[in-house]
């Protein structure tokens, strides 16, 4: 089984409603949580909150974990699953200088605040879409950048990857995605398990060094030369924090149902037993015959 | 109740059903939860329904318990009611929605779609 991935040239359009009976995210309705809903008293009180655009990575997981499902295969099991049975997308929300000057650093920033300290953190991605080389790339530079991911306050390497100044980004040379594990940020400090009353950021720094390895005293590339400047990006080009969590807790949607208080529902009492007496007699009659 | 006659085809009145697995087609968007969940918009989670009554067929895969139960309520009804006709196998299904943060998430969700029916 293949990880489910974006292609570099992932289609954007909006969904159909007719697309495997997803929801349409552009036929205003504006999209709201469980919590929200409860947490709203009537028509009155509705505020529709900012549109939701599903990235096109977690459709992309959607789609290929339910034709797996659907023929009988446990998606838990799959090597891009890593075992999680949850897998929650964050959108970047940071942005980049818009001096003029070369971008040495990129702060990117998620709000951690819905992950729940109930589930078993199994793994995390920082997903990177980086743009073909186009006017901001110096003709003049070449060889190889090394990318490195660390936490903001911490400086500690995460992860790295290594590319050529003026190599394609993809086959089709539209961009493509670049993957970090960032795994080791999320797992020792769980910040949100600390403060849980609190909006929980991530920060992660992005830099980049000509060459293969790390070396002192080496400048830091322009990022936007790799091609990872975030100026005018789409929503479906963003960059993407991918936590996958495994719940531990059996019934998954009891926590919805009561955030949604939908225990008036009890209310129903179940329809009385109509089998009549006379039956019953009859029954009995023919099963001890 | 079904009626039988002496070589055990039914007439007559219309015959109880015997426990088995029975269409349950689910649509969030009639439920209203469309508005938090992105896909699937509907499914089929079927149910189960009809009697456990004596004898049990080994189809059904009654436990002990049933089994017992099932022979004491058909020694007398009042006594004790039926087994019970439920899922005994159930599968996940994957569900993409939004949450509090508006962040989207992808869940498999445990024991949404019934596989099989039984006694129990």
């Amino acid at each position: 089984c293949q990880q489910a991935t974006i292609p570099a040239d992932a289609p954007t359009e909006p969904l159909r409603e007719s697309d495997q009976g997803m929801r349409s995210r552009q036929d205003g309705k504006a999209p709201r949580s469980p919590r929200d809903a409860a947490a709203r008293k009537g028509p009155s009180a509705w505020a529709p909150p900012p549109r939701v655009e599903p990235h096109e990575y977690m459709l992309s997981l959607y789609r290929t974990y339910s034709i797996a499902e659907k023929l009988g295969i446990n998606a838990t099991f799959f090597q891009s699953s890593k075992a999680a049975n949850t897998i929650t997308s964050f959108v970047d929300r940071g942005r980049d200088d818009l001096s003029p000057s070369a971008l040495r650093r990129q702060k990117y920033l998620f709000d951690v605040s819905t992950l729940s300290d109930k589930e078993e953190l199994v793994g995390a991605e920082l997903r990177l879409f980086r743009k073909a080389p186009g006017d901001h790339s110096s003709k003049a530079q070449t060889g190889l950048a090394h990318v490195q991911v660390s936490p903001c306050l911490s400086g500690r390497l995460l992860d790295s990857r290594t590319w050529g100044l003026h190599e394609a980004a993809s086959a089709q040379a539209g961009g493509g995605w670049v993957v970090f594990d960032v795994w080791q940020a999320l797992q020792p400090h769980q910040p949100w398990k600390k403060q849980p009353q609190q909006p929980q950021q991530l920060c992660l720094e992005v830099r980049a060094v000509a060459g293969t390895r790390t070396q002192a005293q080496q400048p830091l590339l322009d990022l936007r030369d790799l091609g990872l400047g975030r100026g005018a990006r789409a929503q479906q080009e963003k960059a993407l924090l991918v936590v996958f969590t495994k719940s531990r807790r059996k019934n998954l949607f009891s926590e919805l149902r009561q955030e949604r208080g939908a225990q008036q529902q009890g209310a129903h009492a179940p329809p009385q037993e109509s089998t009549a007496a006379a039956q019953l007699r009859l029954q009995s009659r023919r099963m001890r015959r | 109740t079904a009626y039988h006659n002496r070589h055990g085809k039914r007439h007559g009145k219309k015959a109880r059903l015997r426990c088995s697995k029975k269409a349950l087609h689910v649509n969030f968007k009639e439920l209203g939860w469309d508005d938090w969940i992105i896909a699937p918009l509907e499914y089929e989670a079927y149910h189960c329904e009809g009697v456990c009554d004596f004898p049990l067929r080994s189809h059904l895969e009654p436990t002990n318990h049933a089994i017992i139960q099932t022979l004491m309520n058909s020694m007398d009804p009042g006594s004790t009611p039926p087994s019970c006709c439920v899922p005994t196998k159930l599968t996940p299904i994957s569900i993409l929605y939004t949450d509090a943060g508006n962040n989207v998430v992808y869940k498999q969700y445990e024991d949404m779609v019934v596989e099989s029916c039984g006694c129990r």
